[in-house]
């Protein structure tokens, strides 16, 4: 699914160049389930930004399910991003203007999915993360444990066959995180790929693959579990 | 310090009434230390804005210091938001135009510092959570745990006498977390008072006592630790 050889991304800010990312090799098979550690910046939401073709490195290559991302087309990637992959944003991301549903609903319309199918899948999306009492609130009108259900059931409703989530779990507390965990245990025994950004060990336990990253280089890649 | 009787805080949205605030009752004394948990959505974050006058409940009353804050003007609330709480938001809330030196200096303009003392203050601060060496990135140049800690380092750079902190850790790794915490903790031993929301056990388990909220109101409230 991903190959990724030797990706570099370097900010320079004056005199001063922040390696992001440097010199990361990676290889990834469909329906893994990955965690991703590491300390705070280094270099975690970059890898997953370059993961997601939301982003492109300086140098080094990507190739997603055999293609050369850097050969693509804007559109061809706006489309590998709506329909392949679900993506949970360490910020949220979501529309200030809209409600939880409307942003539930966005990916879906680009997918070309009826009104009446989007407005189901994006309910039942809410109703899993326990919002369903919510579904009219705007970003501004929820508590930011909702306002983050709302990115994953976001990142859900679709279901994808690539899940990339960045701290989904970061303002949740411990029963409500427990669901989201065992949302993504069953939407990866369907076969789906899952890719996990977290601090939280249980989150991270419950991965098959554990990548430590540090410095912009990845310094642990082990299978940890059957 | 803080003594709260009966605060309510309604939502009206069309028909439905969220009771985000149901009957709060709290008396809090100088030099406390203590955790707020209690599941996504439950209020936690609405009785924090209330107690650091950032918001007004729709009934009940406030007294803070002695003083009804309902019978405060603007200019006083303002003065007690800027010179005795230091505030962490849940969701950061830096001006993303500012660099974070910029926006950790903020909030000691308006206590009167001299441009001098005050970039002396806010690079300590920065140093302290361990991002000496970001301290001209903006927000939109830093990782989400390091936008967390500019956040933090803003609230405590003016060295105020109470610190109102909304999980200030949930985008931190372990160790950088642990470094937070140990930050607080000398803060409560200088004297100073912590009120802190947090689903992160760890810390929690460090506050000497425990309040727990669960739809609007508070169905637990002890002594935990000496
Ligand atoms: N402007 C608003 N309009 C309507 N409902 C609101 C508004 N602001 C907050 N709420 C609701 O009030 C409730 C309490 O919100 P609050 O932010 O205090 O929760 P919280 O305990 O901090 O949750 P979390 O742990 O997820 O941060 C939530 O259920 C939320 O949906
Ligand atoms: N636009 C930018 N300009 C300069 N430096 C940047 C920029 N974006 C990110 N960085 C730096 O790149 C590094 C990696 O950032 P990244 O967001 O990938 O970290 P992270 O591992 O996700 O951290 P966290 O756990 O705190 O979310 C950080 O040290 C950050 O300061
Ligand atoms: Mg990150
Ligand atoms: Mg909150």
């Amino acid at each position: 699914l991903v190959d990724i050889n030797n990706m570099k991304k370097t900010y320079v800010m004056g005199s001063n160049m922040v390696r992001a990312l440097d010199g990361v090799d990676l290889n990834i098979k469909h329906g893994e389930y990955i965690s991703i550690v590491g300390p705070s910046g280094s270099g975690k939401s970059t890898l997953m930004n370059m993961i997601g073709c939301l982003d492109a490195p300086d140098s080094g290559s990507y190739m997603l399910d055999g293609v050369d991302v850097s050969d693509m087309n804007d559109k061809e990637l706006a489309e590998i991003r709506s329909e392949k992959i679900g993506f949970v944003f360490q910020g949220f991301n979501l529309l200030p203007r809209l409600t939880a549903l409307e942003n539930v609903e966005l990916p879906l319309i680009y997918r070309g999915y009826s009104h009446k199918k989007r407005r189901e899948m994006a309910l039942e999306a809410l109703d899993r993360v326990g919002l369903g009492d919510r579904v009219h609130h705007k970003p501004t009108e929820l508590s930011g444990g909702q306002m983050q259900r709302v990115a994953v059931a976001r990142a859900l409703a679709g279901n994808p066959p690539v899940l990339l989530a960045d701290e989904p779990t970061g303002n949740l507390d411990t029963n409500t995180g427990k669901e989201i965990l065992a949302m993504l245990e069953k939407i990866h025994d369907q076969g789906n790929t899952i890719i996990l950004i977290t601090h939280d060990k249980e989150l991270a336990g419950q991965a098959k693959r554990r990548i430590e990253i540090r410095d912009g280089r990845i310094i642990h890649d082990e299978e940890v579990r059957k």
